[in-house]
């Protein structure tokens, strides 16, 4: 049968900023395809496809509709992939092959994470879980 | 076929919407 695809609003205005994103206007809705962890989420929008973020997104059914998880206090150890320095005072500035605890994974691709006493966000994209290989 | 992401990670929540969550 036909797959039903999830209707999301678009919140703010987004410009692209590579060939794979997909630009849309604050109101326009959208249809997710597919959702990354990273926070890039795939989108049509009338004839068009491409990738947008998730934080610029509501689901059109309300935004009391939450897919997000449960913060985890303990931590989830990640190993950082790539070095990344903050450009916002919440946002952690760490450097390739640093462990850290993953407290809370966001779906816009920003996770709160730990490292010593210091907690921040930072982007999903340049973390991997710790004992796994590289995708 | 999905074509890969993009490269770099999104932007972070839009100015307004950050206002918003605190």
């Amino acid at each position: 049968g036909p797959i039903i695809l999830q209707s999301y609003r678009v919140i703010a205005d987004f410009e692209k900023n590579s060939k794979s994103e997909l630009a849309a206007k604050n109101g326009d809705v959208v249809e997710v395809v597919e959702k990354s962890e990273n926070g890039w989420w795939f989108c049509q929008l009338r004839n068009k496809r491409g990738w947008m973020p998730a934080a610029y997104l509501e689901p059109l059914d309300g935004p009391d509709e939450s897919e997000e998880q449960d913060p985890n206090y303990e931590g989830d150890l990640h190993i950082t992939t790539k070095d990344y320095t903050g450009e916002l005072d919440d946002e952690l500035n760490l450097k390739e092959g640093e462990n850290v605890e993953v407290i809370h994974k966001l779906l816009d691709g920003w996770w709160v994470v730990r490292k010593g006493s210091i907690t921040g966000y930072f982007p999903a994209m340049y973390l991997q879980k710790s004992g796994e290989t590289a995708p | 076929t999905i074509k890969r992401p993009p490269e770099n990670p999104p932007p972070r929540p839009p100015a307004e919407v950050r206002r918003k969550q605190v």
